[in-house]
Order: C-alpha cells, then structure tokens, then sequence
C-alpha cells in the first residue's frame, strides 16, 4: 500500500465502480453514489478488518495470521500517510455522496452507517480489538 | 498482446480472459449507452 | 548508483493489474468452493479431522497468481549451470497445474545462474581436483564438525581464505544460507542491538530473529538513516529498561543481489567508529566479482579489512562451488568455532566442493602460476559494464550501480514476468525473472547475472534478443535514457 502508484490506483477504482453504476440507464446518479459508497464501504470493511492473515507465504513464521489487513499496514504503526488516505476516502464519498443526493434522509441514514462501518475499526483505539 | 500485458490477462486462462473482455465490453458498451440517452 | 522511479502511469496499471488478477483469484476460490472447479492443489493445506494450520487465505497468491506462470519458474536444466546451459522443456496441459517434460533440451546462453567468474565448469582444473579428492576422501564424513572433527582439507582451505581476505582467521561452513542463519546467534543475543538493512537477504533476517536481539531496521544505503538509528539506540537504550546496549551489530550486504547496488562501506565504516558499533559484512554476491584483486567491497572500496569485524561470504557465485565463510580476528573465529550452532547440526563439508573452492581460490590469487584468475575478473569487468551500458541505451530502466555484476531491468507489471522469460528463452537465452513477495508489488523484474565465461558474442545474442523483447513486451520505460 506503500508503493507508488497504489493510492492513485484506489481512487480510480472507486470511480470506475461509480462509472459502472453510472452508465446501467435506470440507475439515477443519487442512487448510483448511494450504490458506489456503500459498495465501497463494505468492501472496505471486510478487506481490511475482516481478512486476516497475508494472501502469501510471509517469513514472520506465521505472525501476521492473527492481524488483520489493517492491522498489518505499517507494521502497525498508527497514523501514517496510508492510514490516513484510507481514513479519509470513506468520508469524502460520503460527503461527495450526501451532496449528490441532495441531502435526502434516506440516503443519508444508509451513506452515514456504512461510512461508520468503514471509519470506526480504523480509530486506534479498536486496534487488536475483537 | 499489449492489452492482455497491461491487463494481466496475458496469465489467465482463456475462459477467464473472455469473461474479463465481455464485461468490460458490457459495460463501455453501456455507458455509451447511457451517454447517447443522456445527451 | 541508478533508481529511476516507476512511471506512475505504470505503477497504477501494475497495481489494476494485480487487482484484475485478486478479483479473479476470489471468483476462482468461489468456484472451488461451490465445487465446479477441479484445480486445486492436491494436499488440501488443512486437511481434514486436522486443527487447521494455514489461514486458507494464506496461499491465495501461491493458488490464483503464482500457479499461472510458474512455468518460468524453477525451471530443470540438464547441464553445468555455466556459460551455456540445457534448459529442460517442460510442457502443461492444465495451465501450469501439472508438467510433463517434453524430452526436449533447450540450449540458452545462461543468464540466471551466480556464476560470475566462471568457474561452473564439469572440465578443467578445478574439476579435476574435486574428482580427485573424491577418490581420496570420499564424499562425505557424514558427520558434524563437533562429533567427528575437523577435515585437513577444511584447515587448508580456511588457511587460504584467510590469507585471500588478508585476515587473521577463516572458517568456513557447508551452505551459505546457514553460514547466516546459524552464526548471529552465536555472536549477538539478548541486550544486544542489530541494525539491518531493510533490503537484506532472508538468511540475516532470519539469523538475526533467532538471535533474540532487538532488531531496528534502516533504508536501503542511507546512511543519514543509519546513523539516525544509531544515535536513537545509543541515546534511548534498551526498550523499557533504557539500560545500555551491550553491543551494537550493523549488518549489511557488499552487492545487493535484487537491487545490483553496492553498500557504501567508507561511510558505514566511519559511522561504526564514530559510534563504536560492530560492523558483519555479507560478501555473498560480491567475494570473486569485483574489486581488481576480486575481494569484494573490501577491495572495491580500497578499505582496511581489519575496520571490518565481521566478513561474511559465499562459495557459491564466484567459485562454483557451495557453503559460506566468516573471517575476522582469530578470537572472533575461535569464539565461533565453540559456539556457531552449525558445529553440531550440520554435517562438515564435502571434500569435492572444499577442493574446488580451493582450486578456484588458487586460481584467483594466481598460486596456480597463470593469471587466469585476473583474466577472469577483468572480463567480468567488462562484460559488466558492457551489458549493463548496452541495456541502458535500449531505453529500459536498470537499477543498480555500474559495476554489479547482477543487472536488473525493471519489467514492473505481472504479466510481463511471464512473457519476458519465455520470449526470451524462445530467443535462447535463459534468465531470472522476479516478482511480488520476493520484490516490491510494482517492481518485478528481470535479473541478469553476468558471467566472465560468457562471450562477446553470447553477449551480443543476448542484448539483440532482450532488444526484440523489450520491443514486444514495451518495457522501455525510463525517461532519463529515451532508446
């Protein structure tokens, strides 16, 4: 996540999942922001606070089993430039969300839970926290 | 061979590399679409 | 020293890349799941009525990214691993999920192997004495150092070393990997500090974690970090007790063999007396291959080897051979001969691979009356700087320093460690390519070792195949050298 290219890379994600949902025709754009941050959020939340463990063989004889992928960023160290940019991206879809849908409370309830689901594991205060 | 390079289709296997084609042509091909509708 | 950076346009389109390949990896394990996928390995990694040992996350990549191409990795040769070499063609019906050899041998010019003074020979002198001493004294002692004693030969080449490396004393083990892993534990422990190099090799990883000494690491060749770390220990202490340290080791690499650069010796010297801290140095890659008399850093930085404590080396790159050594002070090396814990769990070396070092050693000091062994540094010297020139002005991104014997170009996206390797062995040529864990996610690459056995004209072949790959692969990147 440190490496260069990788940030730029998960906003262009995010856009090009929004781009999907844009161009299915009966998707409005309220609903396709709501789709995109919710989408986002979620996936956000199980990538890195549900999968524990690396996808390959590390040489930490097994240590990084227990973690999950947050957990692991930095070995741990809190606050670094990557943890912020994945603190951040959920809370600027929200509000990039909110402002598209003009504010509707419906939207609204559904964009702030999930943008909850995806910032509250982040706090340091829930690191190793099951 | 550059698209499948750059996509890393190049290592997949050929169902999964027209599975990986024909969404990606769904989808432009939708939000062309979209586009003409919109415009 | 040259690291231009990855193209960012690049590196985003490496990093979609692999994202394409971990979305179709999940649809793959979903398939196998549900069941309508029949590949998969044939030792479930938790087999069943078993307490589960891997998360089954853990092989992912090894199951959805590294089975797809690992035709190109591991690959069998059918020959000496010298100048020239028999790859074994190995054809897979199923995507690489099993192999047949085809019978077919594929001729390639050598471009993966350590093999840099050429002395992988099965003909010559070196060999003759290696058969020789099997006649004399068999293979093996099948024993340890510590249960049967020490060989002759062992003195002799130990004897030799030392005198090469113009230390007091030499000893030497069978494996290179254990000369690491198996001896920082006997020079550091607890209330000890080990300063590494985050790029060094997994052996010094490993040894210094078994050490038990607290482990603090710096960037890759920054010595202004280095001597951040050092002052923050020596002025810190030990965590918790802020007692300090009882000793402080620096442990780097003289040629890092991923990177192709150098350590900066003069200033890690210089902030080891300023600091009063221990200075290990692994010779691996670099003993044999640079430096005008072939003795490593120690020689190409024209430094005193006594302001080194610790030298460390291999026999596998330069002399064809297999083990590792540490030389130093004479109490160093006795203190090791006690307690390195391969004195009781590895068998001693085999006579053939100690007489081929031997003779090898000969040859490079010119004992054995020619000077081949000079003849030998001074072409790899040159193949050196040629190869690494030549794929410079080709436009592609090299790392490393002018004189490393290891030439990385940089390939960066996944696919491309693929394609590369098998156009290029299509094209004759057999070479290293490298990828995630074993390097950055967005910095795989190709890795040519170079050789003082190999030609001009070997050389030539290759430049004008990785020039037609390099064309169809488009991996002219850098923009400080346009082709």
């Amino acid at each position: 996540l440190n490496s260069r290219g990788v940030w730029l890379t998960y906003i262009i994600l995010v856009f090009v999942l929004h781009f999907i949902l844009l161009s299915i025709p009966y998707i409005t754009t309220s609903v396709a922001w709501t789709l995109t941050t919710t989408i986002h959020n979620l996936c956000n939340y199980y990538l890195f606070h549900v999968v524990k463990g690396a996808p390959w063989e590390t040489s930490d004889q097994g240590r990084a089993r227990r973690f999950t992928f947050w957990e692991q960023i930095d070995d741990g160290v809190q606050w670094t430039g990557t943890r912020k940019f994945l603190q951040i991206v959920p809370v600027v879809l929200f509000f990039i969300a909110s402002f598209y849908t003009k504010y509707d409370k419906t939207h609204f309830l559904i964009n702030l839970a999930t943008m909850l689901l995806a910032v509250v594991p982040k706090f340091p205060i829930f690191f190793g926290v099951r | 061979l550059q698209y499948l390079l750059n996509t890393a289709l190049y290592m997949l296997e050929p169902w999964e590399r027209l599975l990986f084609s024909t969404l990606l042509f769904a989808i432009l091909s939708t939000a062309l679409y979209s586009a003409l509708v919109f415009l | 020293e040259e690291f231009e950076e990855t193209p960012t346009w690049t590196a985003v389109v490496t990093v979609l890349g692999y994202a394409i390949l971990s979305a179709l990896g999940w649809l793959r394990d979903f398939l196998r799941n549900v069941g309508l996928e029949e590949k998969k390995t044939s030792h479930d990694p938790n087999p069943k009525d078993f307490v589960p040992l891997y998360q089954s996350y853990e092989c992912f990549y090894t199951r959805n990214l590294y089975t797809r191409i690992r035709d190109v990795f591991n690959q069998p040769i059918a020959s000496v691993a010298g100048a020239k070499v028999d790859v074994m063609e190995r054809v897979s019906d199923d995507f690489n999920w099993t192999f047949k050899f085809s019978g077919k041998k594929i001729p390639s010019i050598n471009l993966g192997s350590y093999n840099y003074l050429g002395f992988a020979e099965n003909s010559g002198p070196c060999s003759n004495q290696a058969i020789k001493s099997i006649e004399k004294y068999g293979l093996t002692t099948s024993s340890t150092r510590h249960e049967l004693g020490t060989q002759k030969y062992m003195v002799e080449l130990e004897t030799l070393m030392a005198k090469y490396l113009s230390v007091e004393d030499c000893i030497a083990f069978g494996m290179g990997f254990a000369t690491n892993a198996l001896n920082i534990p006997a020079l550091a422990g607890k209330g000890d500090l080990i300063i590494s190099d985050t790029l060094n090799h997994t052996s010094l990883i490993l040894g210094a974690r078994l050490s038990g000494a607290v482990i603090r690491k710096f960037n890759h060749n920054d010595m202004k970090d280095l001597e951040t770390e050092l002052r923050n220990a020596i002025i810190h202490g030990q965590p918790r007790t802020c007692r300090p340290w009882k000793k402080i080791l620096i442990i780097v690499e003289g040629v890092y063999s991923m990177e192709g650069s150098l350590c900066k010796l003069p200033e890690i010297i210089a902030l080891k007396k300023k600091y009063k801290a221990y200075l290990y140095v692994d010779e691996a890659h670099s003993i044999g291959a640079i430096g005008s008399h072939g003795r490593g850093v120690v020689d190409y930085w024209n430094v005193s080897p006594d302001d080194i404590d610790i030298h460390m080396g291999t026999f596998t790159k330069s002399f064809g051979s297999a083990g590792g050594y540490i030389a130093g002070k004479k109490s160093l090396i006795d203190h090791i001969r006690i307690h390195t814990h391969s004195g009781c769990y590895c068998p001693s070396m085999s006579a053939p691979i100690v007489y081929q070092i031997i003779s090898a050693l000969s040859i490079i000091m010119g004992l054995d009356g020619t000077n081949d062994g000079q003849k030998r540094i001074k072409q790899l010297a040159r193949n050196v700087r040629y190869f690494r020139r030549q794929l410079v002005d080709m436009g592609f991104i090299v790392y490393g320093n002018d004189n490393s014997p290891v030439v990385p170009v940089m390939i960066f996206m996944p696919a491309k460690i693929a394609a590369v390797n098998r156009e290029m062995l299509k094209r004759g040529c057999a070479v290293v390519t490298v990828g995630f864990p074993a390097t950055a996610l967005t910095e795989s690459r190709v890795r040519f070792c170079l050789s003082a056995g190999h030609t001009k004209e070997m050389l030539d072949d290759a430049l004008k195949a990785m020039d037609e790959v390099g064309h169809l692969v488009s991996l002219r990147y850098s923009k400080r050298n346009p082709p």
